[in-house]
């Protein structure tokens, strides 16, 4: 399947 | 001249610091596959050893790859790499695309 729209997911640590 | 392959880099992060001080961004299914560190705080244990930069690609951590997850699992293997107390520090399998 085609990626999903790309969601711009940044997770700080 | 040949242009050289991207080369995997081994960093290890000492855990010096309260924050590992680093941001990620992708995972699996998206379109950055791999996570791409995005932020290196200053002060953190990343910035303290030094070789992590912006851009870089995050392949294994401690030996775990990251191919395949998605960015929560991704984020939750790194935090819990900083949070076990049964190791001083993160190895980190890196490369920087296009070097």
């Amino acid at each position: 399947s085609p990626p999903k729209e790309y969601e711009d997911e940044v997770t700080f640590f | 001249s040949p242009v050289p392959a991207p080369t995997a880099t081994l960093v290890r992060v000492l855990k010096n610091s309260n924050t590992l001080g680093i941001a990620i961004e992708g995972g699996a299914n998206t379109r950055q596959p791999l996570p791409r560190i995005v932020t290196i705080q200053k002060g953190g244990s990343a910035h303290n050893c030094g070789q992590l930069r912006v851009g870089q690609i995050i392949l294994e951590v401690n030996g775990i790859s990251l191919k395949g997850q998605e960015h929560k699992d991704a984020a939750r293997i790194i935090a819990e790499a900083f949070k076990t107390k049964e190791k001083d520090h993160i190895d980190f399998l890196v490369f920087e695309p296009g070097l």
